[in-house]
């Protein structure tokens, strides 16, 4: 799945998602990438965040939401993340879930548990794009 | 310096081509070959959601390891459907859909409902015919691949799926260790 955030030169932010979902799923079945405030969220007064992982498990918390919501109210975006996936893992510890969030003045923090999570981020005059490797909480 | 443009996105590897779509079409280079005179998304002057439709485009384009675009993650069926999200955070508006079936440019078809539509999210069938309206093609979205990953799954005597309460038990430690737990 592939969960996308992008911040203009006027500040104006935008995320979004794209995913065949996960294999051998039921006939009918959506992931949280469909769900906004599951697999993406954005709001240029505060941030955005994308998300990838257990869709039927993720879907439930709206963790990009919560992430967002979290920066709203004062957290800074790697305890925003942080909080959003051990609100999932308290209630399903086997979740694997990789979260990234980046605030609108472009501070982006990841976190991930159930596996190692990546991200890769490109801003500024940055020739290529970096990644950051997030252990798992 | 300005740490703008700015584009994260999860994962790495090939993955980062949707990063570099993102990050160029706001640096104002983008790599699309399309007459912009007849592209109603043109990226002449890239905004955040020029970019975002960039980069998912982009990895639908490359099908980003197999789980992005159409040729990946078949379902019981063995057919590859798409489910993608496009949000505005100016506005809140939203553009989604679901369980996409045989239209490969979910990101598009998402562009069109966040702008030609006041919903939110068309799902399965109906999204298909709501695609096709507006000009994009209907095809077949499996592949070699994904046909080879359903006839797998299908020959094994213990189906790891997602059902519950059924037999054979997806649940069961040994199903559980003849197939990778698949994910979004």
């Amino acid at each position: 799945t592939l969960s996308l955030i992008a911040i203009d030169a006027r500040g104006n932010i935008a995320a979004g998602t794209t995913t065949n979902g996960a294999a051998h799923k039921i006939p009918g079945r959506a992931g949280d990438a469909a769900i906004p405030g599951s697999g993406a969220y954005a709001d240029s007064d505060v941030g955005a965040c994308g998300a990838t992982g257990d869709g039927d498990i993720m879907m439930r918390f709206l963790p990009c939401y919560q992430a967002v919501e979290s920066m709203r109210r004062g957290m800074a975006p790697r305890d925003a993340a942080r909080d959003a996936v051990a609100r999932m893992a308290a209630r399903y510890p086997g979740v694997r879930a990789g979260l990234v969030v980046v605030s609108r003045d472009g501070v982006h923090a990841g976190a991930a548990c159930g596996w190692e999570f990546q991200y890769a981020w490109r801003g500024g005059g940055m020739e290529r794009a970096e990644v950051v490797v997030v252990e798992a909480l | 310096p300005s740490p703008f443009p700015l584009v994260v996105n999860t994962w790495a590897g090939p993955f980062t081509v949707a990063t570099d779509a993102a990050f160029l079409a706001l640096a104002g280079n983008s790599s699309s070959s399309s007459d912009p005179s007849s592209d109603p998304f043109s990226l002449s002057a890239a905004t955040a959601i020029d970019a975002v439709h960039a980069g998912c485009t982009a990895c639908e384009a490359a099908r980003c390891d197999g789980t992005v675009g159409p040729g990946g993650s078949p379902d019981e069926a063995c057919e590859t459907t798409l489910d993608a999200l496009l949000i505005d955070g100016r506005t809140l508006n939203v553009g989604a859909v679901a369980g996409l079936r045989r239209v490969a440019a979910a990101a598009t078809v998402a562009r069109h409902v966040l702008e030609l539509t006041g919903h939110s999210l068309l799902v399965g069938d109906q999204a298909t015919a709501y695609a096709v309206r507006h000009g994009l093609a209907e095809e077949n979205l499996s592949s070699a691949e994904s046909r080879a990953a359903c006839d797998a799954w299908r020959a094994r005597g213990c189906l790891p799926n997602f059902r519950a309460g059924v037999v054979p038990d997806p649940d069961d430690p040994e199903c559980a260790a003849a197939a990778p737990r698949a994910h979004d």
